[in-house]
Order: C-alpha cells, then structure tokens, then sequence
C-alpha cells in the first residue's frame, strides 16, 4: 500500500 | 460512501445552488464576498485536475464538474452580468494572504512531492480558509440576508459533516488523511461564531446582525 495516495473524495 | 460524506456533498452542493439562486433570482451579489468566490473557484480546479488523471467514480466525476461549472457560473454572474450590484467597496480582504501561505504550507507539508499532489495539497489548505474574506464581508456590513447566512450555514455544515465521514472512515476502513483531516477542523472551527448566531438568530426568523 505503498502508491500515491488516492483521494476519493470531493 | 457513508451517510455523513453523502450528506456533506449534498450539503455542499446545496451551498452552491442556493448562492447561484439568490444572485440568479434577485439579480444581484450584493452581500457575497468575490474574493471568497475567485478563492473557491481556485480550491475546485487545482483540487480536480485528476478529473484528466485518475477515475474514482462516475458520482465523484460528476460532482467535481458541477463544482467547477457552478463556481465560474458564480464568477461569471458576480464579475460580469451583474458587477454593478457587487459590493467592492465591503469586500477589501487581501486574498494573497490566505493564497501565499497555502502555498508555502502546500510545499512543505505534503503526502508526495508531485506537481498534482502539491496541488491537491495547496487546494485542501485553500479552502479551510477561503471562506475568510466572506465572512470578513459580513463582519464590516455588519449583517447578512437570511438567504446568504443559509448559504453559510450549508457551506459550514458540508466540512463539519466531513469530519464525521473521517471519523467513520478511521473506525470502519483503517482509512484516515491527517492533511484534511487538520485542515477540516481549521475550517469547521472558523465557521463557529456564524454557527452560534445562525442558530440563536436566523432560525428565530431574525436577521443576522451583529452588534456594533
């Protein structure tokens, strides 16, 4: 879990 | 997505139709800050730019386009169809003083060191303070109408409700953001004085006025 960071929010 | 997100977005997205109504309807502005307006516009596209990027989901998508579209439509109406009912001599916040220090704070604090990430993380601290010059606006007027307070007040409420979706998170996926997570509790505490006169004033069906 070493990706950039994903943001899934608004 | 948990209830307390789907309501924070709905009530976000409410803020923003409710402020085009009013100044669609009344065909004015006055009484709203540009300057807060020109700073959201800017928080909505340097946030989205993985609109071209990254796919989250068809609502995320959608969302991120109407906030973009709603926020220049904002400016649109403010700048250009109704600029002479735009109160710029109360609305005298100097906007470089939250956008410089969000930048320095975005380069130095941040998840990666990537031009979007950079930017993403800029956007975040933007808006925890965007609201200021708005809120700067009304403290000089020294009053609100009762439909720009309820903008406010859903505006308010849409970080506020966000706070509870990461509490949510944190419990239920392990899942937490410490950057919008600070700057959300920045934001919803810089709302609490309106928060305070809204409720023992505006729901009473009186007018938000602040004493002298």
């Amino acid at each position: 879990d070493d990706e950039q960071s994903e943001h899934d929010e608004l | 997505m948990n209830i307390f997100r789907l309501l924070g977005d709905l009530s976000h997205l409410l803020a923003i139709i409710v402020l085009l109504l009013k100044i669609w309807k009344t065909r004015s502005c006055a009484g709203i800050s540009g300057k807060s307006q020109i700073l959201f516009t800017i928080v909505y596209v340097t946030r989205y730019l993985d609109l071209v990027t990254t796919y989250v989901s068809a609502y995320n998508t959608f969302m991120k386009i109407v906030f973009i579209a709603a926020s220049l439509g904002t400016l649109f109406l403010m700048y250009m169809k109704f600029r002479a009912t735009y109160d710029h001599n109360h609305d005298t916040f100097r906007i470089e003083f939250l956008i410089i220090p969000a930048t320095v704070l975005a380069l130095l604090i941040n998840h990666e060191f990537t031009v979007l990430e950079i930017l993403w993380t800029f956007s975040i601290y933007l808006e925890s303070v965007a609201i200021l010059p708005q809120l700067f606006l009304v403290s000089k007027t020294g009053e609100a109408e009762s439909i720009t307070s309820h903008y406010l007040f859903a505006l308010g409420s849409y970080r506020g409700l966000y706070l509870l979706n990461w509490v949510y998170r944190y419990y239920a996926e392990g899942h937490y953001d410490l950057i919008a997570i600070v700057a959300g509790l920045v934001q919803t505490v810089l709302y609490c004085d309106f928060f305070y006169l809204y409720i023992t004033k505006v729901l009473k069906g009186k007018k938000l006025s602040l004493p002298a």
